[in-house]
Order: structure tokens, then sequence, then C-alpha cells
């Protein structure tokens, strides 16, 4: 358990998050 | 056989024994997602923090959103009455909360709120802290190391400014503000292992 975030599910959360961020920034 | 979560995220505390783990956890997780979210949402607004690379973006999260909300949700701890209020508005005393198996976690987030409400922050000083608190997270995973400190250095900076220029005669608020960090630490250790248990063993 080195990775407590991934476990609880965190990790996704927040790069699902950040993606969102991602796609609406211009190339 | 009641399953116990009493995180102040949380729809309510105890669960009836008739509810899986598995339901439990998922509707704990819609209760905490949009906490998480606007964490991500105030770290977007730090300056500088969308020029880390994405990947240190996700480990300052993943190791600093805890403390975020620590910091944010203090006030839902009243030191005095020794309650904590969950953000469905619903009160319950320490001493229920203990009862229930969540002695020394709240013990520990007691004594860190009631430290940090000490020191009087203002609402721009809170959120600085906030962003200093992301940024000084564990560096574990982090690649560019030397941009995250950079970025920390300034953010320290500004704070350091921000306080002292409002405070001159103070001279022992930001140190004091600087000793939370490790606080902090030891409080996501610990939520860390408790929500892991419960994940393991409900």
């Amino acid at each position: 358990f080195s990775d407590p975030a991934s476990n609880l599910g965190l990790e996704d959360i927040i790069r699902k998050a950040l993606m969102g961020n991602l796609e609406d920034r211009p190339e | 056989g009641a399953k116990v979560l009493a995180c102040p995220l949380n729809s309510c505390p105890v669960a009836p024994a008739s509810r899986s783990s598995q339901e439990m956890w998922e509707s704990f997780s819609q209760c905490f997602t949009p906490a998480v979210k606007e964490v991500v949402e105030f770290a977007k607004s730090i300056p500088g923090f969308q020029t880390l690379t994405q990947q240190d973006q996700v480990m300052l999260l993943k190791s600093g959103t805890f403390q975020v909300l620590m910091v944010r949700f203090c006030s839902l701890f009243d030191p005095k009455e020794r309650t904590v209020t969950f953000l469905n508005g619903q009160t319950y005393s320490l001493a229920s909360l203990r009862a229930l198996g969540m002695g020394v976690l709240l013990d520990a987030m007691f004594d860190f709120s009631e430290k940090l409400g000490s020191l009087g922050l203002e609402p721009d000083e809170m959120a600085l802290f906030m962003a200093v608190v992301l940024v000084s997270a564990d560096r574990c995973g982090i690649v560019d190391v030397g941009a995250v400190e950079q970025l920390q250095e300034n953010l320290i900076k500004a704070l350091r400014t921000l306080i002292t220029s409002r405070r001159p005669d103070d001279t022992t608020l930001f140190p004091k503000l600087l000793l939370r960090l490790p606080d902090l630490r030891t409080l996501n250790n610990q939520h860390s292992d408790k929500l892991l248990a419960f994940r393991i063993d409900p």
C-alpha cells in the first residue's frame, strides 16, 4: 500500500479533473 | 455490525449493517469527489502550478489533497464544544465519534484545528498557506524537483511578505505557520492508514 491515493481512487479523480483543463487548453 | 466512516465529508458517520462495504465506499466517494475536484481547481489557480509537468501536478495533488482539505475544513472542528460538524450540517460530539473508534485520528485533527485557528489567519492568508501546503507535499515521484522547489520558494516568500507586512509587530506568526506543515503530513499518513484499513477490513 505504498500509494494510498491510487488505492483510494483519489488519483483517478485528480487526473480526470486535471485532464478537463488540458482538453480546454488551446493547441 | 454497523460500518463506520466518520469523515466530515461523509453524509453520515454510520451506515446500516445491511449496506455492503462497497456500497458504503461508493456513497462516500460521491461525497468527497466534489471536494477533491475543488482542490484541483484551487491548484490550477495557483500562479505557476500549471507550468509544472502534468505528472508533477498529479503527484503533488495525490499527496497534498487531504492536507489542503484539512486546512480548508478545520473550522468544522470546534475545539471549545468538542464537536465536529459534517458538511451536511449535522453536528456530532467528539465523545460519540470516539465511541465509534475514531479517537486517535480525530484527536489529532482537533489539535491541528485548534493550533491553526489560534493563529487567526485572514482568508487570503489561509488561501496562500493552502498553496504552500500543496506545493510542500511529499516529493515522492516528482520528476522536475527544481521547478517544484522554485514554485514552493515563491509561494513561501509571498506568504511571508503578506503576513509580515500585515502584522509587522508579530514575528512569530510566520514560523508558527510553517510548523503546521509537518503536523499536516503526520495527519495525512494517519488518515490514509485509516481509510486503507476500511477498504481492506471495514
